[in-house]
């Protein structure tokens, strides 16, 4: 199967917020979107890898006009969990390849995270999907960055 | 903007391999996944969140087949990182909801999340995009979640 990526696509308008030593069980999730849905908030990507000693993190971007009401959503969340930590970062921008059959080939992920390391970007954050990876970078890398994935793409 | 969600769909062929204390720091996601280019290996989901104390971890997912030469691959970089953790499991399925404006809705991840709480299943791992939000869960909660998500976004 022919692997086609056919976009490379910047977002600046976005911050994350992401909320650290939040347990690994069931409900804890539904917790924090909970709160986020009833400030009627958008939430863009969400990422969360496995936990470790049964904590793990959430990570969530929304727009950056958000950000403020979205940790004020969460911060209530400190009475149930004392250890909870809430991190934010206005200074990102998240970098999509959009494609199909990205996971079909071995080497999109490879190709993409190459072309990044060879301007000296640091990817933040991963997470892909068969039509689309999506990395967080800082804000001061967008431009190297979307050139560097164009160039490596063959997109113009 | 109306959020439709299309399809529930189970993925029970996989197996997730994580990537723990790696270094924050430009060129790693390189590194790991042109090792694992090299053994000619498909990866579909990649998650990693932000790093804390400048280490973070990388997991992927890949054919239930490949996960040992998956974790041959890339044990070589113990060499270079000599805390490099890898941890597999393949207990595991990814379940993923896809549909169109999930971004633009504040509730498809929290309804997504509830039901999957309401069921008692504990979620691993999360990868979203506009159009699909992913979890990864343990094998025998597969049935139950699956029916959970029909049921909640009201598909048969
Ligand atoms: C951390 C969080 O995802 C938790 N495991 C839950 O199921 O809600
Ligand atoms: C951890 C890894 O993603 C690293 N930040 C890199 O840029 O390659």
């Amino acid at each position: 199967e022919d692997i086609v990526v056919s976009d490379v696509h910047v977002d600046k308008g976005q911050a994350r917020v992401s909320l650290h030593n939040i347990p690994d069980s069931p409900g804890i999730a539904a917790k924090i979107f909970s709160e986020i849905a009833k400030a009627g908030i958008m939430v863009d990507l969400i990422v969360q890898n496995v936990s470790q000693e049964n904590k793990t993190s959430i990570t969530l971007t929304v727009l950056t006009s958000d950000a403020e009401r979205c940790v004020q959503a969460v911060e209530k969340l400190k009475h149930t969990w004392p250890q909870l930590e809430i991190w934010t970062d206005d200074d990102i921008v998240k970098i999509s390849v959009k494609g199909i059959g990205l996971r079909s080939h071995t080497g999109v992920g490879e190709k993409m995270f190459r072309a990044l390391a060879e301007v000296g970007v640091n990817i933040q954050m991963v997470a892909t999907s068969e039509i689309r990876m999506s990395v967080v970078i800082a804000k001061k890398d967008a431009e190297k960055a979307q050139m560097a994935l164009l160039k490596t793409f063959e997109l113009s």
